[in-house]
């Protein structure tokens, strides 16, 4: 694991709250809103089974401290996306909480229903930005959420020891968490990396 | 007669027009060899922070730069350290990506004001 340049992070306040909003003007509209809603309560839901962090959604999209939107091309943060498949998303470091996916995708929550080739699984990506949302960088180790690449078509939504290890050392662990459950979940066999 | 030590199957198909799906052109492109289209991958790595940020004038030839990239690119994302554009490299850099650098000054490290 990897941090911003000075480890930034959100504070180790406990329990840290955390706001997150969707853009009513940069969004997608050929997925149910409460599929998306659905997808980022639990990529929220599963950084929180680690660290001491609260995330809460709200409407209040001015004041949310993470703001969640779906842009094209050039969207004025000097990190122009680049059309279908390429850059999918990027989140900035805290405590900017901007975190920003590409509209050209094809995004998916379901490949049952998307056949598209190039659908992106959004909920993988969800997890990924978050952690850099929480001042993770990139992972070398391939199974990590913090890796930087993800194909089409495949998921990879459950977080592994080098995610938990690094966004710990940010926050500590959460009070609930057990290292020797996560460790046996990691290797059960029935869990799958896409 | 000589087989490839592994083979990757790119993520996507190389005939459709995707973001970086002409690098395919480049696999086992040696060191001093120029190629129409260099320049793109040269930026590519430029772009994730592989190469000098300092660097902007890229040329079409695979120079030392590129190379000493290419073994940097390959070590941090835990593939065979060869310094060639090989399958295996070229299939990650092919594949979509987080638009986050993967090197300290290349990352979007903004503070909130």
């Amino acid at each position: 694991y990897t941090y911003f340049p000075g480890r930034p992070s959100w504070g180790r306040t406990t329990p840290l709250m955390l706001t997150y909003a969707f853009s009513s003007s940069d969004f997608i509209d050929y997925i149910e809103i409460s599929d998306i809603r659905a997808v980022f309560n639990r990529a929220f839901t599963r950084w929180a089974s680690v660290i001491p962090v609260n995330f809460t959604e709200t409407q209040d999209y001015k004041h949310a401290d993470i703001k969640i939107g779906f842009y094209s091309k050039d969207h004025g943060d000097g990190e122009p996306f680049d059309g279908v498949l390429g850059v999918l998303a990027h989140a900035f470091s805290p405590k900017s909480g901007r975190f920003h996916l590409d509209a050209a995708e094809t995004w998916s929550v379901d490949f049952e229903s998307e056949k598209s080739r190039v659908a992106i699984d959004l909920e993988s990506v969800a997890t990924h930005e978050i952690g850099h949302v929480l001042g993770l960088g990139h992972s070398s180790v391939k199974e990590a959420v913090m890796y930087p690449s993800l194909n089409p078509r495949s998921k990879k939504v459950d977080l592994r020891l080098d995610d938990v290890n690094g966004v710990q050392v940010l926050y500590g662990s959460n009070p609930n968490f057990s290292l020797t459950s996560f460790l046996q979940s990691e290797t059960s066999p029935n869990k799958s990396f896409g | 007669r000589n087989m490839p030590d592994f083979i990757t199957v790119l993520p996507v198909n190389p005939d459709m027009n995707y973001t970086w799906s002409t690098f395919h052109k480049f696999l086992d492109i040696r060191r001093g060899s120029e190629i129409i289209g260099m320049s793109e991958l040269k930026k590519y790595f430029h772009r994730f922070g592989y190469l000098p940020k300092s660097d902007t004038n890229f040329t079409d030839i695979f120079d030392d730069g590129l190379e000493s990239a290419v073994t940097q690119y390959q070590s941090k994302l835990g593939l065979p350290v060869t310094g060639k554009l090989d399958s295996a490299t070229l299939s990650e850099v092919m594949s979509p990506r987080c638009g986050v650098g993967d090197n300290d000054d290349h990352k979007l490290h903004i503070t909130k004001h």
